[in-house]
């Protein structure tokens, strides 16, 4: 890409995760998961897409449709919901340092 | 939740390194009103044509129940707040500046960065970076041609100036319209999401009130509350919309008084036509067909002539060499008509097919609809008019439409008869334009001599 999207790339790679929601203790129930993006690292607060929760709302996907409605807690979705994001190396973090010194590629089979 | 893809065994070594999954807790779901309305109006049951934004092909198995709670989660996002970990992680404060809502304007470059399958293999996909234009907005609801893939719901999309600026969310990746792939990608702005997780926040948390604080303010160094519809490059004021009787598409300004479409847009010489204009300003006025090409001649072209002037539309510069590769946009009212504005999708000169030397057809891998025909094909770097958009293309075997594989007519054998009738009224020079040669009809009829046809081998 050109000079121009350097920095925009650098922040786009530091701000980009994958979260991913599932059933406590139900592992076979599967997982949903989506992109999203770090807004703050402390403390660490997370954007991403609401239609991972769709399955964990307690009165079902009809409550994102109510007239008016611009937001819903936290608590609108199941007990049972369990939350993780991953994201990739930091400039700061021991792991991105790993990877600076080990080669990691990789060419899967098309 | 589940892909069905296979990862091969060299991916499960890890290509890069991450960080372990952290736990998080989901503060508050939260969508944007004007989103929502925008969405309703331009999407909703009342729209001609039927839209589907699921992450899958038409026609692959998606229940209704499914398909219905995906649509009804799409303009929704949510805030989590990530569990503690390292210290030196922890001492790392904001992440993103956000741009505010209109300081990005239309036929600007965007960087999308989700991960494709989402958590599928994230030392593989995570944060891969996707490069297009901002195609269109109404409010908050934004269409880019960045190609976004699913699992990328929820991803950002940066801005190049300011640079690295938030500037929306990815809502839905990918958008089939009656059943055909559009290859835009749906966003929702940044700015009003923030602004409601805020005031959310402070309502449901008066006690950490701190939390809204530090969600990341709009980028001050930049404008605010532009209206877009004036914004963008200045050749796009020249795409127009044009309707005859029933039948609509876009068209370009060529001189003043004097609009270019496509035949199959305005078929009749004779004919009346409305032609809108949206920028600087919305305005419609009455032309006439002059002249369109025969049914039988390779060059779908009509010409307009307005009543009144377009006051305040600058007239593109007409190109007089084309170059494989540089950069093009097409301007078109593709998609939503007269609803939302003109698109702007961005690409490639990817062919220039020629006859005897001279250019008869150009192929671009911008994105291209249906109502786009007619539009202008311009050089991004330049702005100068390239072309006229005719087609997209379709394999009549599979019915499957292609809109980034298109064909336009290069506006050097448009030129010289489009100048010959604007400064003496001659049609003489179009008229030409129904007697080419068999070269040229046998390009835009895509085949070639059957001597020629070659043999498939397998």
């Amino acid at each position: 890409m050109g000079r121009q999207w350097g920095p925009s790339m650098r922040v786009a790679e530091q701000a980009g995760c994958v979260v991913s929601a599932s059933r406590a203790g139900q592992p076979d129930a599967g997982s949903w998961s989506c992109s999203g993006v770090i807004l703050s690292r402390n403390p660490g607060l997370v954007l991403c897409h609401g239609g991972i929760f769709t399955p964990f709302l307690r009165t079902g996907s009809a409550a994102l449709t109510q007239t008016g409605t611009a937001f819903l807690p936290g608590d609108s979705c199941s007990d049972d919901l369990r939350l993780h994001v991953q994201w990739g190396p930091t400039a700061a973090s021991p792991a991105g340092r790993a990877d600076q010194e080990l080669p990691g590629l990789c060419t899967p089979q098309c | 939740a589940s892909l069905g893809l296979e990862p091969g065994a060299p991916s499960r070594a890890r290509a890069r390194p991450l960080q372990p999954p952290r736990p998080a807790q989901l503060l508050l779901l939260l969508s944007c009103p004007a989103f929502r309305s925008h969405f309703a109006r331009l999407f909703g049951a009342d729209a001609v044509d039927q839209w589907h934004f699921v992450s899958s092909a038409p026609d692959d198995a998606v229940s209704e129940e499914e398909e219905e709670d995906q649509l009804r989660a799409l303009g929704w996002f949510a805030l989590l707040r990530v569990q503690r970990g390292a210290a030196a992680e922890e001492r790392r404060g904001p992440v993103v500046t956000v741009a505010p809502l209109g300081a990005v304007v239309k036929g600007a470059p965007l960087l999308a960065c989700g991960s494709p399958f989402g958590a599928f293999c994230p030392d593989i996909f995570l944060n891969t970076l996707s490069r297009g234009v901002l195609s269109n907005a109404a409010g908050p609801l934004l269409l880019t041609d960045a190609r976004c893939l699913p699992g990328t719901e929820g991803g950002g999309v940066f801005a190049a100036r300011p640079a690295g600026a938030l500037v929306a969310l990815v809502a839905a990746p990918l958008c089939w319209k009656a059943r055909e792939w559009v290859g835009l990608t749906l966003l929702c702005a940044a700015a009003p999401l923030l602004q409601v997780a805020r005031w959310a926040l402070a309502r449901l948390h008066p006690g950490s009130a701190s939390l809204s604080v530090l969600l990341p303010p709009p980028d001050v160094s930049t404008p605010r509350g532009l209206p877009l519809r004036d914004l963008g490059p200045p050749w796009a004021a020249a795409a127009v919309l044009v309707e005859c009787g029933t039948v609509w598409g876009s068209g370009v300004v060529v001189a003043p008084r004097l609009v270019v479409t496509c035949r199959h847009v305005a078929p009749r010489e004779a004919a009346r036509v409305l032609v809108h204009s949206a920028t600087p300003k919305n305005v419609a006025i009455w032309g006439q067909v002059v002249f369109a090409t025969q049914e039988t001649s390779p060059y779908d072209i009509a010409v307009v002539s307005l009543e009144e002037e377009l006051n305040g539309v600058p007239t593109p510069v007409p190109a007089g060499h084309f170059h494989e590769g540089e950069p093009v946009s097409v301007v078109g009212f593709g998609v939503f008509g007269q609803a939302c504005g003109p698109s702007v999708t961005s690409g490639i000169l990817s062919a220039v097919v020629r006859v005897d030397g001279s250019p008869v057809m150009l192929q671009t891998t911008c994105a291209v609809h249906g109502g786009s025909s007619g539009g202008p094909l311009f050089s991004s770097g330049s702005g100068d008019l390239l072309g006229i958009v005719a087609s997209n293309t379709r394999d009549n075997n599979t019915g499957a439409t292609y809109p980034h594989l298109n064909f336009s007519i290069p506006i050097t054998v448009l030129q010289p008869a489009l100048k010959q009738y604007s400064q003496t009224g001659d049609l003489g020079g179009l008229r030409e334009l129904d007697h080419t040669t068999e070269p040229v009809r046998v390009v835009w009829r895509l085949q070639r001599p059957l001597s020629e046809v070659p043999r498939s081998k397998l």
